[in-house]
């Protein structure tokens, strides 16, 4: 893990061969969990941090889902390897590990992370075939029981959000909907993307706000005030439907709608040059301060059982 | 491994309902290829449109017919790419000393 340079982008391989450098350095805290394969058959890893217990309220944290956004499994990587070595140091971290779960997906869709490394670096998709149709790839974040083939997403395969034949078609979004089900005391649903600096909650497949909106929009907007503190990066907060438009299903609405009620997507720095190709001299940047939004809210979670 | 030689990323600042409307009109006409790295939805936020060497004229020709002020992003997409490329390689030698 010493030598694993955090400001870098890094192949799927090396990810996964780093994921192990940190369970041996962690082992009483730190496991990697095999969820299961993508449709091309490569691992599926959760990074499970615990200090014991089983079944313990749990906070689940995801990231790549689409494959081109590389810095928001970089900045992942980095934080879970902050999360480590804080435990035991800072004392609102080692309080959160000591009562919950925190579950750590870095890559979820692995064969479309692959894919840009190889052929396609704009890939944003799963990789799997559609039948029918030349066009490949379904995006796993229109995927989602919640709301499922409404506005927002296309039913056309070739299209960069098209929601796939049925909801949970694709086995990466299956796996993570069989962990989270049979798991059954998750509190916190967070995922990550780039770009455009938001924090968002559901509803993104309706416009009509959620019961917990109050809640959600007051959580956010201090989350976004601890991450904006580093460097100022300005973020906007609210829901998915009114910050940017309906999109149906998605991954939080999912969450919510089974009862995870704090359940919010980043979408990472893009300082207005780049968009998703951030250059690897700002993972660090981009890491730090999102961890400062992230652990907002987990420490709210750890305070607000439910 | 797809190559974008001469593509251009376009970040389109809209004024008003109405540039939103044309663009998501523009968006729907697959005959151009673009890729919408952000969506037509308000004035609050940038659209920023990867589009093909290719489409770039057609595109450019339709944002000033319109009246729809935009800047290049990104000059050259595969400059960019390449420099990430780069980077990677460096890296992985790194890692395998």
């Amino acid at each position: 893990a010493k030598s694993f340079d955090f400001g870098a982008y890094h192949t799927l391989e090396a990810i996964y061969s780093w994921m192990d450098t940190l369970v041996s350095d962690y082992p009483n805290l730190v496991s990697k969990m095999l969820i299961g394969t993508s449709y091309e058959n490569r691992p599926m890893y959760v990074l499970k941090f615990s200090t014991g217990g089983t079944k313990r309220p749990a906070i689940w944290v995801d990231a790549g889902i689409h494959s081109r956004e590389w810095v928001s499994s970089a900045s992942t990587v980095w934080m879970a390897n902050k999360m480590a070595t804080d435990y035991g140091v800072d004392s609102s971290v080692t309080s959160l590990l000591d009562q919950m779960d925190v579950y750590l997906m870095i890559v979820n869709n692995p064969d479309g992370y692959v894919y840009t490394h190889t052929n396609d670096r704009m890939w944003r998709k799963t990789r799997s075939k559609n039948p029918g149709s030349v066009c490949r790839g379904v995006d796993p974040n229109r995927n989602w029981d919640a709301g499922f083939s409404g506005p927002g997403a296309s039913n056309n395969p070739c299209s960069e959000s098209y929601h796939g034949p049925h909801a949970h078609s694709e086995i990466e979004v299956k796996n993570v909907v069989d962990l989270v089900r049979s798991h059954g005391n998750f509190k916190a649903f967070i995922s990550i993307h780039a770009y455009s600096q938001l924090l968002m909650y559901p509803y993104g497949y309706v416009c009509t706000s959620i019961p917990h909106q109050a809640e959600l929009d007051s959580v956010g907007r201090s989350a976004v005030q601890a991450l904006s503190s580093l460097y100022g990066t300005s973020y906007k907060v609210g829901s998915i439907c009114k910050i940017i438009y309906q999109a149906s299903g998605g991954s939080i609405d999912w969450s919510y709608d089974i009862g995870i009620k704090y359940s919010f997507a980043f979408e990472l720095r893009d300082t207005g040059r780049y968009g998703f190709l951030l250059p690897a001299s700002q993972i660090i940047p981009t890491a730090s301060e999102t961890w400062l939004g992230l652990k907002y809210i987990m420490e709210y979670v750890r305070d607000h059982p439910y | 491994r797809k190559v974008f030689m001469g593509d251009q990323v376009l970040r389109i600042n809209v004024e008003s309902e109405e540039h939103i409307h044309l663009l998501k009109e523009f968006e729907d006409d697959q005959r151009w290829e673009l890729d919408f790295w952000t969506h037509p939805v308000s004035t609050e936020l940038p659209i920023d449109i990867h589009v093909p060497y290719s489409s770039l004229h057609v595109t450019k020709d339709f944002l000033q017919d319109n009246k729809i002020p935009f800047s290049v992003m990104i000059n050259n997409l595969q400059d960019l790419l390449d420099e990430e490329q780069e980077d990677l390689q460096i890296n992985n030698i790194k890692e395998c000393n």
